[in-house]
């Protein structure tokens, strides 16, 4: 609602109301913040996330450093930390899912670099050798093939970092991964690979939006 | 930069805040709880806009010095404030994924004001 005989002092034209420019101002933030985050609009919590869960996470995640910030405004980093979802397991083997953002459009993000964050409960003074399997869609988007795996000796309860490499960061910057870590040689009591709230496995990634098509001006 | 107070007319930095619960997204932003977003407003007469400080840059400060010393109308186009500092927003947010992301998107925050 323009204010009556009113002049806007930065570039001349009519002023608003002080009610009408605070709304604009809101809707210009809000639109703003979308508008950079890829968003089309707010995202709705589908799969509320633990506080327990939250803070363990956070306190895996490393700040980007001041002043590492990219110049090109096209080019935006950020870090992801996804939570598994379980499916398909067994006492010997656990299967994650993860669901990277879909918000985004697909092929307009870069994966850099992932980690898997996982607990394992073991009894003690013992060493137990874990596989973890990486598994993507074949070229029909029907089964999930065997593109790599790592083997790891395991010999301490706690959380456990797995680097994870390109053929785990290309299912992520897709949108989808599968995980399967298997115990190898040995048959647990109960599942080592704890899931509960407060230890919940996770990956974080450092991925790169929209810097795969860009235009150099020459 | 200078920060609007009072009466003032001249080109400056009106604070604005906003608050992410008032606009009910703090459900899904983490943190920080609101955005500092600032905006510039004022005049930006030619003999202010000229002067190192306030003019938005070097190149500006010349133009307008040019844009003063000439007979009105010959050089054509008044100067308006706007933002010659910014900074990034830090967020951290749940996605639709309930994954959590953090973000800095580059030049949220109006830091400082000037003329064009």
């Amino acid at each position: 609602t323009p204010r009556a005989g009113g002049q806007c002092p930065a570039c001349g034209g009519p002023t608003l109301e002080l009610e009408s420019q605070r709304e604009l101002l809101l809707d210009l933030a809000k639109r703003s913040i979308l508008d950079k985050l890829h968003l089309t609009q707010r995202p709705t919590l589908n799969r509320p996330v633990s506080r327990a869960a939250l803070r363990t996470a956070l306190q895996h995640l490393h700040g980007v450093p001041q002043g590492a910030l990219l110049e090109d405004n096209r080019e935006q980093e950020c870090e992801i930390i996804s939570f598994a979802e379980t499916g398909l397991s067994t006492i010997n083997q656990t299967r994650l899912d993860f669901h990277f953002s879909s918000d985004r459009t697909a092929g307009d993000r870069e994966v850099q670099q992932a980690s898997l964050m996982f607990f394992v409960q073991l009894p003690s003074n013992t060493t137990w050798t874990l596989k973890v399997r990486v598994l993507v869609l074949g070229p029909h988007n029907t089964n999930l093939t065997l593109a790599t795996q790592y083997l790891l000796e395991v010999d301490a309860s706690g959380w456990h970092q797995l680097p994870l490499g390109p053929e785990a960061q290309a299912a992520c910057s897709q949108g989808h991964l599968t995980l399967e870590l298997v115990l190898e040689g040995q048959v647990a009591q109960s599942s080592v690979i704890l899931g509960g709230a407060a230890h919940r496995p996770f990956v974080a990634a450092r991925v790169r939006v929209g810097g795969k098509h860009q235009i150099h001006r020459r | 930069g200078i920060d609007c107070q009072g009466g003032s007319r001249m080109c400056c930095r009106q604070e604005f805040f906003v608050d992410f619960r008032e606009i009910g997204w703090h459900d899904w932003i983490i943190q920080p709880e609101g955005y500092a977003m600032n905006f510039c407003i004022g005049q930006c007469p030619l003999h202010i806009a000229g002067m190192p400080g306030i003019a938005a840059s070097f190149h500006t400060a010349v133009l307008n010095l040019l844009k003063a010393n000439t007979a009105a109308g010959t050089t054509g186009g008044g100067s308006c404030c706007v933002p010659t500092a910014r900074r990034p927003l830090s967020l951290l947010y749940y996605d639709r994924d309930s994954n959590i992301v953090k973000t800095d998107i580059p030049d949220m925050v109006v830091e400082a004001c000037g003329c064009s």
